[in-house]
């Protein structure tokens, strides 16, 4: 991060809203104040600012921070630039009569929620970053890198600062230290609820008893930004970078990813593409692109628009199992004992010499419930309750040991040796079952 | 990773003197930009926006280069600062 050496003397700031967007899709005054308020309770939230709303007096134009929304030359020596280009700018703290000022260009399509336009919540946040006297920052993530990056909370309300500008800020104005955070003076009696944002609800106690984890039959699995997830049925479970289970309990995918179909019951496949951390998922002959945890508008689309054609002639109809080798960073589509390429770093295309049969790929299952791959590059290759590790860039590799998904995954406990009449049997009270097993 | 058209390097030259990289060229000898205080600028802005340094303007830099931001330099001397705090006083 980078300060500019400047910041307000004091730590009571007031602010006031001197004019609206006055383009499509005209966002309502109320909810401009309630994304401001959200956005300086971003940073009120870390340290001892209060940011006050002038009262709707004469006291707005002496209101520290005067938000407007302007366009081209507006009478402070830095012009806008009309649709794109720059988005706002802010002045530093300190004593002069623009110190703090917030402009944001008019020519924009300020939109809060959705990505049809530019999000006003996260250009606030950053703005109000240098109103505090913060200056632009390279790291990643963070709030005030230069560069817009959409949309940054699917709920304003529990937006979180990155750790980056979390101490930017505290440089300045250091940790916030009173006992419990005041919240903005309950906006929501005097402003509006802030616009409605699909936001999670709290998912219905799922009933364990239906969903036990420790049985395994997932339907998908996808390795996305480094967590795991596992989908069965209406719900999933979520593994942490650490390995570790998020709750025992599965959520309701319907809470979490927003756009599938009501009713979903069934996934067939999820991977996270590499080239813009999108996340696709198929079901049935459909698959939809997922920006974070909602869909993207235009989506479900056909899954003819990948161009699978199976060795005898057939369209794909439905897909098994997705994936992005990570040693040579293409795509694998698995359907019906076969399997396509794909390379998806600039245009999605397939790649020749496809599809090949799933025995290719030596001693794991030809028709994987789902696959992922881990940043070393190694393939699992998930089937019922076991998995195969393929290492890193081999697909013949000799021995593939099947391991259990519900203890190395799952947490469950051990399944106690079962001796199961007319198995071969090594010692006794041991099995060895074949892959099909 | 076509080299940039002669009028692409010209803006890319104003956009790097726009946000802090460049500094402003001096006006009493109208001196213009060196070639190697270009490329200096230029593998600045990719450092801070995570680019690979090439120190050329090449397709992921004129792609972010045109990406929407905020309009206050990235990179702001103290000059500058004291240069702004002066036109506001005035």
């Amino acid at each position: 991060y980078a300060t500019v050496g400047l910041r307000w003397k004091k730590s009571d700031l007031t602010w006031s809203i001197q004019n609206y967007p006055s383009l499509y899709p005209f966002l309502k005054p109320d909810d401009v104040k309630s994304i401001m308020i959200y956005a300086f309770k971003a940073w009120s939230d870390v340290t001892n600012l209060n940011f006050q709303a002038a009262p709707p007096t004469s006291e707005q134009d002496r209101a520290d921070i005067k938000i407007s929304f302007a366009r081209s030359l507006h009478d402070d020596g830095y012009p806008f630039d009309g649709k794109g280009g720059t988005l706002a700018h802010a002045f530093f703290p300190g004593e002069y009569e623009v110190a703090g000022d917030t402009h944001f260009d008019d020519e924009e399509s300020w939109t809060y929620g959705d990505d049809s336009g530019t999000d006003l919540f996260a250009v606030a946040v950053h703005e109000f970053g240098h109103a505090l006297g913060l200056s632009h920052s390279s790291t990643s993530p963070s709030i005030m890198r230069p560069y817009y990056q959409g949309a940054v909370a699917v709920d304003i309300r529990s937006y979180i600062l990155p750790d980056d500008d979390r101490y930017a800020i505290q440089s300045l104005y250091g940790k916030k230290i009173s006992p419990s955070a005041p919240s903005p003076k309950n906006p929501t009696s005097q402003l509006p609820k802030p616009p409605n944002t699909p936001h999670p609800k709290v998912p219905l106690k799922p009933d364990p008893s239906i969903q036990n984890r420790c049985e395994g039959g997932f339907d998908a699995v996808a390795n996305i930004r480094g967590e795991v997830f596992f989908f069965k049925g209406p719900y999933f479970w979520r593994i942490q970078r650490s390995r570790s289970l998020v709750s025992l309990q599965p959520a309701l995918i319907k809470n979490f990813w927003i756009g599938l179909p009501p009713g979903t019951n069934k996934i067939d496949a999820v991977y996270e593409r590499k080239s813009d951390s999108r996340i696709i998922f198929f079901i049935g002959s459909q698959y939809w692109v997922f920006k974070d945890t909602v869909a993207m508008s235009g989506y479900p689309r056909p899954l003819s628009d990948w161009g699978m054609i199976s060795h005898d002639g057939k369209e794909v109809k439905s897909v098994e199992a997705a994936f992005i080798w990570a040693h040579n960073g293409k795509t694998y589509i698995f359907s019906g004992g076969e399997f396509w390429r794909f390379s998806e770093a600039e245009q999605r295309h397939q790649d020749a010499g496809y599809p090949r049969f799933s025995s290719l790929w030596k001693g794991v299952p030809s028709n994987p419930d789902d696959i992922i791959t881990e940043e070393e590059g190694d393939a699992y290759f998930f089937k019922n309750n076991s998995y195969w590790v393929v290492k890193s860039g081999e697909m013949d590799q000799d021995s593939v040991t099947r391991r259990s998904t519900a203890v190395d995954w799952m947490r469950c406990p051990e399944p106690t040796p079962t001796t199961l009449p007319g198995n071969p049997r090594g010692r006794e009270g041991e099995c060895n079952c074949g892959i099909s097993g | 990773h076509l080299a940039p058209m002669p009028d692409q390097y010209s803006r890319g030259v104003d956009w790097l003197s726009r946000y802090g990289y460049l500094p402003p060229p001096d006006p009493r000898t109208g001196q213009l930009q060196s070639k190697e205080g270009i490329e200096t600028a230029i593998k600045e802005m990719q450092r801070f926006a995570g680019l690979k340094d090439t120190g050329k303007l090449d397709s992921d830099t004129l792609k972010l280069m045109s990406t929407p931001r905020c309009s206050l330099p990235d990179i702001i001397g103290s000059k500058d600062l004291l240069k702004k705090r002066r036109r506001k006083r005035r």
